[in-house]
């Protein structure tokens, strides 16, 4: 199966929270993702990468609508130590190309970033699956980021999908 | 449609690759990530959260193969200032839940790292889809975090699926 994209999602109604200075030691990210279940906050996308000396950090990304619900969650990890510091940034949004095989074929994902950077769009965060590659930016430079896209893997900026990305 | 664990995944042919103190301004990641695609290394996630002040980090995970690869990639990267440090870990593995709607159920990631902390493993990565919830954890820890969440989820420990996650 020839891996293709076949659609580019954006989505602005997010916020990112950012968990900072977190301990790299078992049961901190099962206490933090324990508590917004039973906030029943929806987390769209958790983003972790490697840790170094024993620190770590957590990025998640959540509904728009729940970041005030996320805020008091905040108050709680700082005062329990879970984190250093919490940062939620309500001006963001997320956008991706989605299609068969994407992951597993070297350089989709090197064109979507090269496309951004050509617009001088700088990556927030980054986020891969099977089906998907998919980038935080700025809230503001969303419409630009999704037209550089669809030029780059479409040829033309005219043609737009929206919806939760 | 409910949703459900259908499965667990876990992989140890992988090599984690860390390119710390990396410059968070527009076309960084374009430059790895087509020199990756040059190379024909397959990259099978991306993560990189949130930066702060002006650096950032990028983790990601390729066949344990091309490691020796990435290693000559990471010298250049070095020589070019494209990072401050390149780390590759070779002991790592990825075990992962999938199913169907996993990303948007609070609590199913919770459970999961829940499971892990019980077992004192440490999450080193993490990762989210809408089908799969994937941790990046030490390798000589994989046949007990694949036993503790299939108990988690499954309420035994005998089935094991194992092959790409
Ligand atoms: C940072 C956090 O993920 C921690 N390493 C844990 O296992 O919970
Ligand atoms: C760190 C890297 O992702 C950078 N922000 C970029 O846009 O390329």
């Amino acid at each position: 199966e020839q891996a293709a994209v076949v659609g580019v999602t954006a989505d602005k109604k997010i916020a990112k929270v950012t968990l900072l200075d977190v301990h790299d030691e078992p049961g901190v990210a099962a206490k933090v993702f324990k508590d917004l279940a039973r906030a029943d906050v929806n987390v769209r996308l958790i983003i972790q990468a490697a840790a170094t000396h024993d620190r770590n950090r957590i990025t998640f990304v959540i509904d728009l609508d729940k970041a005030e619900t996320v805020r008091m969650l905040g108050l709680t990890w700082l005062k329990r130590k879970i984190a250093g510091e919490v940062l939620i940034d309500m001006d963001v949004a997320k956008i991706a190309i989605v299609g068969s095989r994407i992951a597993s074929t070297p350089g989709l994902g090197a064109r979507m970033f090269d496309a951004l950077a050509k617009h001088r769009i700088n990556i927030d965060c980054i986020s891969t699956s099977e089906m998907k590659v998919s980038c935080v930016i700025g809230g503001k430079q969303l419409d630009e980021a999704v037209r550089a896209i669809h030029e780059e893997f479409f040829g033309t900026s005219k043609r737009k999908t929206s919806g939760p990305a």
